[in-house]
């Protein structure tokens, strides 16, 4: 199991925050690690990369024959860890698509030649139900749901549930789910302690013990272009995503 | 001025905390206000109602020309508030309106027939540029953009103001920008002071002068259905949304 998506609806869950600090725990840790951005928006690829200095990206590669992944992926600031960027032209795949065949394959095909290079692949998604976040749930062997404390937080998770089960149905039969992470958490609050006690009814053994805390530092970090472990590695936030990333670096290998 | 959608397509910036505690601050006001949800995620739509006992919503008046939208418009606990639901089914509405030369303006030829019996009607939409968001910008007369305080919070909304240009252009040519909107602001951070000022310097005279600060009274509020004004009357948050209320209204009667 090597292919990672970071996926859910709901915007604003700490999709990006994961993948982001999830990726350069990996790295730091010596894993050879892939970071793909199929967000429109970017907010993966900016955080380690100046978006102005980005030409072709996974746009390209996911409608062109003739670039490959390997073209747009990129080094960054951190040794074993690579990024292939989105831009907004992503945003106009769906209407391109239409009627391709092969649509929802794309980047699993792309992915396929450069796989074996990397030790985990992380995608990070758009907070759509979309042909992209299809794409990387076709592609992948496993996906990583953030949900964070909010009212409005389960809600949304029933229809990503299907969706998982449709494309395992009929498009990835090794999809699994690999857990949950609840995010943002105010550990002071009833509404986290709710939303806690609510994800583990809902989703029992597959909720991660660790828990991320809402943290000033986290949303600090990707002005400076850093991961939460180099602009912050004594923080509470840091050893977190560590913990996390060992929790999924666990589930990963016993998959 | 009547009709204004709340758009960007950052997730999780305060979209539907924002279209659900002014559209509450409109009704106790005495206006006749409706909330229309476009998001499949329904959140606005939950605040107020028990989405179990939605049958028919925006997607049956959206794709039924037998529907009209006053079928599926509900009162809510407050007077002068009512509610056009969203449900899930909204997300197949893009792939369905393929190729219908009307597709884009769905929504303000099913808002057309009601929309004097109102006051003000807001436009709750998801966290896309897509058709969704496309039939809310066509209906409206302006859009409210909230920007939450984050290091992505800007990068996104040149493709925002570039939709609206296109929306202005070919379909829409009263569109205008309503104003920004600061969210989720811990005014004790560099992160808030910096991200204000850089709105400031991008937007001008465009952003409110009322900023909404970051409080757990807000994300408690949904859960109970009930706005901030009738949850925490006498709380911060509740104050920062009348003032909005209130510069929104003499910004919409001198549009
Ligand atoms: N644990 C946390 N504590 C505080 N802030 C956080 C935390 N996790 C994420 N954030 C902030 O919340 C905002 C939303 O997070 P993020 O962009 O990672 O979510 P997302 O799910 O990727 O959003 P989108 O749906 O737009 O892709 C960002 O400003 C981010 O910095
Ligand atoms: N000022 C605030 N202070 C604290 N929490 C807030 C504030 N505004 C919104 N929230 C919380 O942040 C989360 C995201 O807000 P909301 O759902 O309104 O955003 P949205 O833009 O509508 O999201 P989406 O893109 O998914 O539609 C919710 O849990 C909400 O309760
Ligand atoms: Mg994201
Ligand atoms: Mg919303």
């Amino acid at each position: 199991m090597r292919i990672v998506a970071i996926a859910n609806q709901k915007g604003g869950v700490g999709k990006t925050t994961t993948a982001v600090n999830l990726a350069a725990a990996f790295a730091l840790q010596g894993h050879r690690t892939l970071l793909v951005d199929v967000d429109p928006q970017a907010n993966s690829t900016m955080t380690f990369i100046d978006l102005r200095q980005v030409d072709r990206n996974v746009y390209h590669v996911l409608t062109d024959a003739r670039t490959p992944m390997e073209a747009v992926v990129r080094p960054t600031a951190l040794p074993n860890l690579w990024v292939a960027p989105a831009r907004i032209a992503l945003a106009k795949l769906e209407s391109q698509l239409v009627g391709e065949l092969d649509a929802h394959f794309r980047l699993k095909d792309r992915l396929k030649p450069i796989a074996d290079r990397y030790d985990l692949i992380l995608v990070d998604t758009p907070p759509a139900l979309g042909l992209l976040t299809v794409n990387a749930l076709v592609a992948a062997d496993a996906v990583l749901i953030p949900i964070q404390v909010s009212y409005y937080a389960l809600e949304g998770t029933e229809d990503l549930l299907e969706t998982i089960q449709k494309v395992k149905q009929h498009a990835n039969p090794r999809l699994q789910v690999l857990g949950i992470v609840v995010t943002m958490a105010d550990r002071r609050t009833v509404l986290a302690r709710d939303v806690i006690e609510q994800v583990h009814r809902t989703f029992g053994p597959l909720v991660f013990e660790t828990v991320i805390s809402r943290s000033v530092r986290l949303e600090e970090s990707p002005a400076y272009r850093e991961s939460i472990h180099t602009y912050a590695p004594d923080s509470q936030a840091a050893r977190e995503y560590q913990a996390l990333a060992e929790e999924v670096l666990r589930r990963v290998q016993t998959g």
